[in-house]
């Protein structure tokens, strides 16, 4: 099973075009591993990633340097995974 | 004895425990609900379609799909609220009655039940199919790049790893193989929606190029009109389009290839995010979410039966 353990989901918005081919290419940097949950599409659209624990650090650095805003939409996913996980089994218990 | 209406439409359930639940459904409904098996996916799974028809031959029909991107839950979860919805209100509500009266509807509710079974038992963020691809150690092929219409163009990927991998040829993927075939053979589908989440949009084609549609006039007030309904049950606000124009280029999708094949009212749903959970949305959620689309889908639906073709 994959865990996701302090992985975040990062909400980011582009200002510019240029802001957006940025995101695409830190999308196709392979050694980032980022899965684009919901794409860059167009400025002033948000755009959302989750980034591994392990590449946190490298995406934040890589948006802040290049004045790209964002927000941390989901704190740890796995967190989230587990209470989805409990639900379920509630569900299925009654 | 086990009844559809025992069954917990506010949470989040397995293949297993959906595939029976089409079970429940057919024996609940045997003059209205049928199940179909047009295919297998890869993983050797079978690929269910449940068939709303009140007879006639060959009928005009709609193809509606959910959950052809795995990790999407919501989206199988508003599919199976959608269906039970259909069968409970024929004879009931005056609309969809009068519907089902003259249209077949085909709802494949699991489109990709290899990646879904992936989602419960070992990736929970898994999109794609589970299809081995020659010369990579990655797995899958994204199936909403797989269909004939641009395929390999702008806004999918050649690379096996990528999560909007097109696969090795058109069609490759017997989890959209089996829907062409299908849609192929009975010849007469007027409408195709194919379901997703969650960026709150309703689009049409085209996604492979930026060139309208001929009917693009027609499919933009559909649009405009289902996404207002649907705002009116809780407020939440859709975008709607092409869409090339509403999100980017994005080439080999379902609705494209549809509307390229000859079904005119081709669109695909994103359904709600409340912009804090993503594809992990809460299962509180699910009947919210299936109960503002329902209008929408009707809208849609019902603009199939007045403006045969």
């Amino acid at each position: 099973e994959q865990l996701f353990v302090g992985d975040q989901v990062l909400r980011v918005v582009a200002s510019s075009e240029e802001q957006i081919a940025l995101l695409r290419a830190l999308g196709e940097q392979v050694e980032l591993q980022v899965d684009f949950w919901r794409d860059p599409t167009k400025p002033g659209r948000p755009a959302d990633l989750r980034v591994p624990f392990s590449r946190l650090q490298a995406v934040k650095i890589f948006l802040e340097s290049h004045g790209i805003s964002y927000s941390i939409m989901i704190e740890d996913v796995q967190q989230l995974l587990d209470e989805e996980k409990r639900t379920m089994m509630l569900s299925r218990r009654m | 004895e086990r009844r559809a209406n025992q069954f917990n439409f506010a949470s989040y359930h397995t293949l297993e425990e959906i595939y029976d639940w089409m079970d429940t459904l057919v024996a609940d409904h045997p003059n209205l609900v049928s199940k179909i098996q047009i295919g297998e996916s890869y993983e050797k799974r079978p690929l269910y379609v449940l068939k709303f028809s009140t007879g006639g031959s060959n009928r005009p029909a709609v193809w509606l799909d959910t959950g052809i991107h795995s990790r999407e839950w919501v989206t199988q979860a508003t599919g199976v609220w959608t269906a039970n919805k259909l069968a409970e209100d024929y004879g009931h509500d005056p609309t969809v009655t009068s519907l089902l009266d003259t249209v077949d509807i085909f709802f494949e509710i699991v489109t990709n039940p290899d990646g879904y079974a992936f989602t419960h038992s070992s990736n929970r963020l898994w999109r794609k199919t589970r299809s081995i691809n020659a010369g990579s150690s990655c797995i899958g092929v994204d199936p909403n790049r797989n269909w004939d219409a641009g395929f390999g163009d702008a806004g999918s990927s050649s690379n096996p790893c990528s999560e909007t991998y097109h696969g090795p040829y058109a069609h490759s993927e017997s989890e959209v193989k089996s829907i062409v075939d299908f849609i192929k053979s009975h010849g007469n589908v007027k409408a195709l929606i194919s379901i997703h989440s969650y960026s709150q949009m309703l689009m049409f084609p085209y996604g492979y190029k930026r060139t309208p549609a001929p009917d693009h006039e027609e499919l933009n007030e559909l649009a405009k009109k289902a996404v207002s309904d649907l705002a009116a049950v809780y407020g939440t606000k859709y975008t709607y389009g092409s869409i090339a124009d509403t999100i980017y280029l994005a080439a080999g999708t379902t609705v494209d290839w549809a509307y390229e094949n000859g079904v005119k009212y081709s669109y695909t749903f994103e359904l709600r995010d409340t912009g804090r959970y993503g594809f992990l949305l809460p299962s509180s959620q699910i009947i919210p979410t299936a109960t503002e689309t329902w209008p929408a889908l009707l809208d849609i639906l019902v603009h199939v039966q007045q403006h045969p073709y």
